[in-house]
């Protein structure tokens, strides 16, 4: 993986083989679990960057949920790699995984990722059919048991925000649900998204702030804050700054994970979600900083 | 494979209230086909929507009839897509005769 090129875009079956290498290169540290199957049949492989320990707190982060998000899978590769070249030597890094496990998802969404190199590089949603219309597919952050159904998502298979016919109906929604319930000792949980530059904590289906929103308010505050340090990056960041029901974080919240957060990474107010690689580098590296904040966080304030 | 010739990407920044009830009223109209890329959220928050090339013209009428600005961010997406695809092509061989 030391000459994989993380400053391009690359197909899944490429993800696939970086996922490979990095658990052959690195086998005390990092693992593969295969938490499920996409509609279409492509494992959902989720990286286990892991010291030791039995059932240890745990951080999930994903990216690629909305397959066209490709700056989103490129920066999740560029984790992985960060990860175990950074342990033993950032001190923060090496603090967290000598006492909870990062779970890492790239390709949340294979089959639309897939579907963005080969058919339609515009596709948001995943590639189940949906029955009684000619329109393909659901948007899986609108698939979530959270206020599904409500405002801020569509009831029509047509739209890019449709939820789906019912709350986890997408295997690739309920293969996470599955597992982080299964887990039950996630702390964190981190979605990645582009492009807009915001950092979003629940809820997006209701006004009624969560009841830890001082805490989650501020920490992303410093989260945005060591985020703009490199290269001056200016987030926004709230709760509920646009209303969507269904949503990911919503849900893990719901299920008592306090630190859950969506990222909404940077806007060069040109490309939207044709990001030129250039950029690929500069995008991790910033958000980067800003996911150590969290992560460090939630291993300094146990609950 | 599916293209996008002629699609545009246009950016419109709401006022006001008014604009922003007005811009967030494009989201239910099915006509026009747009593809929002970057949701409503506040006044002086720049909404992103593609706009196939079919809908264009009838799309920016609608607006102006409105009043309301808008600018282009993506003139023609396909050339964008292409753009990118060309650098995927090039930095493939590049690896290629590297290795």
């Amino acid at each position: 993986t030391d000459s994989f090129d993380y400053s391009r875009y690359h197909p899944l079956s490429e993800i696939y083989s970086f996922q490979d290498m990095l658990v052959a290169e690195n086998p005390n540290l990092v693992s593969k679990i295969v938490i499920g199957q996409s509609y279409q049949g492509r494992p959902l492989n989720v990286l286990k960057f892991s010291t030791g320990g039995t059932n240890r707190p745990a951080i999930w982060i994903d990216t690629g949920i909305h397959s066209r998000e490709w700056v989103t899978q490129a920066s999740g590769i560029w984790f992985a790699k960060k990860i175990v070249k950074d342990y033993g030597s950032d001190p923060a890094l090496t603090a967290i995984l000598n006492n909870m496990d990062i779970f890492l998802e790239i390709a949340t969404n294979p089959d639309g990722y897939h579907y963005t190199h080969t058919s339609n590089r515009m596709w948001r949603k995943t590639r189940k059919p949906n029955p009684g219309s000619s329109c393909v597919g659901v948007d899986p952050n609108r698939n979530w048991d959270a206020g599904f159904g409500g405002p801020g998502a569509s009831s029509s298979p047509c739209s890019e925000t449709y939820r789906g016919p019912s709350a986890h109906s997408e295997s690739e929604v309920k293969s996470i649900v599955d597992f982080v319930k299964s887990h039950g000792n996630f702390k964190a949980f981190i979605s990645i998204h582009s492009y807009s530059q915001m950092l979003m904590y629940p809820y997006g289906y209701t006004r009624t702030p969560v009841k830890d929103q001082a805490e989650l308010h501020q920490l992303a505050r410093r989260a945005i804050t060591d985020l703009a340090s490199p290269y001056g990056t200016r987030y926004r960041y709230g709760s509920i700054i646009y209303q969507a029901s269904g949503g990911a974080i919503d849900w893990t919240y719901n299920q008592g994970i306090k630190y859950s957060y969506t990222f909404e990474l940077r806007d060069t107010g040109l490309y939207g979600f044709i990001l030129p690689a250039s950029q690929i580098v500069p995008t991790a590296s910033e958000t980067w900083l800003g996911l150590k904040v969290i992560m460090n966080h939630a291993l300094r304030n146990p609950y | 494979k599916e293209t996008f010739e002629g699609h545009q990407v246009i950016r419109i920044v709401p006022k006001n209230e008014i604009e922003l009830a007005l811009i967030k009223s494009l989201e239910d109209m099915a006509e026009f086909e747009l593809d929002f890329w970057r949701g409503v959220t506040d006044v002086f928050s720049p909404v992103d929507v593609r706009v196939p090339v079919h809908t264009l013209q009838s799309l920016k009428s609608h607006l102006e009839n409105l009043d309301i600005k808008f600018s282009t961010m993506i003139e023609n997406l396909q050339a964008l897509l292409d753009e990118e695809l060309e650098e995927m092509d090039a930095a493939v061989h590049e690896a290629e005769l590297r290795s």
